[in-house]
């Protein structure tokens, strides 16, 4: 995550894995 | 003494915390042979994506925090990422590891790219945790507390956030009392180590472009 766009995109993946779940 | 929901609230956080580690394939990468500046670019970034990962998966189980509005669940975990990375890595350079695994994993940080001038106040940290000797427990919660950090950049409803941090600030303060009962001063000391961490990270975005320069 060099960058905030990239940080942004990792946390929202992972949250959103949990709704999905 | 702690109440019920106090105790609940301990056990739930503690669990989560010990629970989501970074992968042990991940850290055994970072111990293996000499890799040339940009192997090692790779590999500390690809450290930085599991670290985030694994801070989001803790995030979740924080009692409340799903319950908060999506956008502002986004931004606390933006806006606290880099410090809890910080905390978690201070905690693993603090632990007794085997002999030479601490000069690799330094020389490892020093051969990385990165600028001394940032190297210097990062390791002066990790060290000023470990003086701290925190328990588990504490860990946990200091991190959550950095998590529920309600002036986030974008973050809606603060006054929600607060109530969040308040219970776990509240918590924090007393198992400072019952672990370190001849320190009247040690929860003061805790907090005063987030805005040393607030600083690092102010710092974060200068670091990463010197690194990427180099």
């Amino acid at each position: 995550p060099a960058n905030n766009l990239g940080l942004e995109d990792i946390i929202r993946k992972a949250l959103m894995g949990n709704l999905e779940e | 003494e702690f109440t019920t929901e106090q105790q609940a609230l301990m056990r739930v956080i503690t669990d989560a915390y010990n629970k989501h580690q970074i992968p042990q394939d991940v850290t055994k990468k970072l111990l293996q042979d000499q890799y040339s500046t940009e192997e090692n670019f790779l590999l500390l970034t690809e450290m930085a994506t599991s670290q985030v990962q694994v801070l989001v998966e803790f995030t979740k189980n924080i009692p409340g925090f799903l319950s908060l509005d999506r956008e502002d669940q986004i931004a606390l975990l933006k806006g606290s990422a880099v410090e809890a990375m910080f905390l978690r890595s201070a905690q693993a350079l603090n632990k007794k590891m085997p002999i030479g695994h601490t000069e690799v994993l330094e020389e490892r940080i020093h051969k990385s790219g990165i600028s001394e001038e940032f190297i210097k106040p990062m390791f002066n940290f990790y060290k000023s945790i470990g003086e701290l000797h925190m328990v588990l427990e504490e860990q946990a919660l200091l991190t959550t507390i950095t998590i529920l950090t309600p002036d986030r950049p974008y973050v809606k409803d603060q006054p929600a956030v607060e109530r969040l941090q308040e219970n776990v600030l509240d918590l924090l303060r007393k198992m400072c009392v019952l672990h370190h009962p001849q320190e009247p001063q040690y929860f003061a000391r805790l907090l005063g180590r987030l805005t040393e961490l607030r600083t690092l990270s102010h710092y974060h975005a200068e670091m990463l472009a010197s690194w990427k320069v180099n």
